[in-house]
């Protein structure tokens, strides 16, 4: 595409064909949007992050990653039509603008770049980082379950081989790492929303412990809002709750790092569909299923700037 | 490419805890070489896993002799690999 105006948003794209929507955006955009490169990935690839801000020195933000898992292609599409759609509505939608013109927001687009562009060459279904592990045959670190929140505790798997292996130590992936040091770094992240595909839900920590978050009344509140706003474009059916209660124990989970770090209003998505196609979502229903997220994200980023912590 | 020719993805309703842990025995099995797209959580919670086309008649024996019931979510999974592929080369065509 020459432009991110003639960008197909309805199709599946690979790596290069992000990154080079990344480029163009930025382009267009010099006053809102720039490119930061937090790291490389093991395989060396570059890890991106646009970062929209109106101006300020670090100010509170807004943190949204897609595609931590690389064969959930829905995520990676939606977080390029996320990029476009904020560079569309701020000084358009009065609600959107408010919450740039006092908020930064950063979105990774391709969290794991070597498992997509892995999707794209080798298998389609792959999950996983690259990474190799001493002693065994098998590829890969379910970069999900590598977090420092509960590692290593069930709802992870030791095993190499699994989808679930959660590697060798906590932030042993660079992936992951590059991410946390972001983070930290910064300091002022006030909202962390990371996005998967599938099952349709909305869901809060824990994931890792059956005790419940201290926040869990304001977030459950919070999540029923956005599931609201959601479900009301298309009618897309949604559940929410906490991870464990609502699908399983899951240790080892970003958005469980991330409240234990003080980030409020931490919260992961399964975008469409419930079980027809699974990873395998036709491109026709990128566009829907990006723009009844964004519904749920401005609701989270509405109530984030309204609710200063 | 890895091909997914006659790979099938299997929904996989459970009745019970005991019908949990009995899928959940299934995933332990390396040789049959399943991918649960979900995993096996609780009793009302559906279950989606991709069954190489080797592994189908052993995993749907199985389910069969414990009761468990199923049906075919994706009927083959490469076909639709096949669609994807070729929408994404008629968009970069276009």
């Amino acid at each position: 595409a020459r432009s991110t105006s003639t960008f197909n948003y309805d199709t599946y794209h690979t790596l290069e064909e992000i990154y080079d929507f990344m480029d163009l955006l930025v382009a267009e955009n010099p006053q809102l949007v720039s490119k930061l490169q937090i790291g490389n990935s093991y395989e060396g690839r570059p890890i991106y992050v646009l970062k929209f801000s109106t101006g300020g020195s670090n100010r509170p933000a807004i943190w949204i990653d897609t595609g931590i898992h690389s064969r959930e292609w829905i995520t990676q599409a939606s977080g390029v039509w996320f990029a476009k759609k904020i560079t569309e509505d701020y000084g358009q939608d009065a609600a959107f603008t408010a919450i740039l013109d006092n908020m930064d927001i950063f979105l990774e687009i391709v969290t794991n770049p070597d498992g997509f562009a892995y999707t794209h060459s080798k298998n389609r279904l792959w999950r996983k980082t690259r990474s190799l592990t001493s002693g065994s045959s098998c590829v890969g670190v379910d970069a999900n379950r590598n977090w420092d929140a509960g590692f290593g505790m069930s709802g992870a798997s030791s095993s190499p081989c699994s989808e679930t292996y959660h590697g060798k130590s906590a932030n042993s992936e660079v992936e992951v790492k590059s991410v946390v040091d972001f983070v930290n770094d910064h300091g002022n992240i006030k909202a962390f929303l990371s996005i998967h595909s599938y099952s349709q839900l909305l869901l809060y920590p824990y994931g890792y412990k059956t005790e419940s978050p201290s926040d869990k009344d304001e977030l459950d509140q919070v999540a029923k809002s956005a599931v609201a706003a959601l479900s009301s474009l298309y009618g897309t059916e949604y559940k929410y709750g906490s991870i464990i209660t609502t699908i399983y124990q899951a240790s080892g989970g970003s958005i469980d790092w991330t409240y234990n770090q003080g980030i409020k209003y931490s919260f992961t998505f399964e975008l469409r569909d419930t079980g027809r196609y699974g990873f395998l979502l036709p491109a026709s229903q990128i566009i829907p299923t990006a723009q009844e997220t964004w519904l749920a994200l401005l609701t989270i980023m509405e109530h984030t700037l309204n609710n200063p912590y | 490419k890895e091909d997914f020719v006659g790979h099938q993805v299997l929904r996989i309703s459970v009745a019970d805890e005991a019908q949990v842990q009995t899928v959940t025995e299934l995933e332990d099995l390396e040789h049959l070489q399943l991918d649960f797209w979900r995993g096996p959580a609780r009793p009302g919670f559906p279950i989606d896993v991709r069954v190489p086309f080797s592994s189908i008649q052993a995993v749907k024996v199985f389910l069969e002799a414990h009761g468990i019931r199923y049906r075919i979510m994706i009927e083959d999974v490469q076909s639709l690999l096949d669609e994807e592929q070729e929408q994404m080369l008629a968009s970069q065509s276009r």
